[in-house]
């Protein structure tokens, strides 16, 4: 495993953790897309089904473990947690899951590396995860005023995707034969929706003030 | 032992 490889799981746990932080020490979700969790969730469910059938190493197997059950807590909690489920905000999260999840499903029966259930779901869930930060963009356009925690939260996914694209360069020079377009190219279009919120994001840094997106 | 996809990635 090298060192770009290692620090995107990083980031990508940071950032769970740094959700679960925000759930359930602040009790809020504010600012939160519920839908893009409950993505999330199916794309960890159907990615790691081959949990159970192949093991690559423990870390691998405690990393799937570890995103598995945060985001199906991440979605218990706002749906079910008494207080925390007080602070989402609805209204604001409107988009349709559907949309999202059926072309992702249909893209995956046309384009697999194998006609297997396991390489469909896989392609499925590259596809999906592609896409499930979007309900989450959405809803911080609409926010506006983002904080801290929620902003901190979405630039460390994004940096996740970003340091995923380094591995992949550095795998591609060191391992042979490691060329899988329709991972690249998903993750490539996942990192690219970032590129929005990391302007206005180093904008604030650098600005030293709050972060906003524009209207 | 073909595997398609990099399945040693999350």
């Amino acid at each position: 495993m090298n060192i770009f490889r290692l620090a995107g799981d990083l980031t990508h746990l940071a950032s769970v953790l740094v959700l679960l932080l925000k759930i359930h020490t602040i009790k809020s979700c504010a600012g939160i897309s519920l839908k893009t969790q409950e993505l999330y969730a199916i794309v960890f469910a159907t990615r790691y089904l081959d949990l159970f059938t192949t093991y690559i190493s423990l870390y691998n197997t405690l990393m799937k473990l570890i995103f598995l059950g945060s985001s199906f807590s991440i979605v218990w909690y706002i749906r079910k947690h008494k207080i925390v489920r007080r602070s989402y905000d609805k209204d604001q999260d409107t988009f349709r899951h559907y949309f999202i999840v059926l072309p992702c499903f249909v893209l995956a029966l046309i384009i697999h590396e194998k006609f297997t259930v396991r390489e469909v779901l896989w392609a499925f869930s590259l596809y999906l995860e592609a896409v499930a930060i979007l309900p989450q963009l959405v809803l911080l356009q609409r926010t506006r005023n983002i904080d801290n925690l929620t902003g901190q939260y979405v630039f460390l996914l994004g940096a996740y995707r970003a340091l995923y694209i380094l591995n992949w360069i550095y795998r591609y020079f060191t391992e042979p034969h490691f060329v899988h377009w329709i991972t690249w190219i998903s993750g490539l279009v996942q990192t690219l929706l970032y590129a929005d919120f990391f302007y206005y994001y180093f904008q604030s840094m650098k600005n030293n003030g709050k972060l906003q997106l524009p209207a | 032992d073909y595997e398609p996809v990099a399945h040693d990635e999350l």
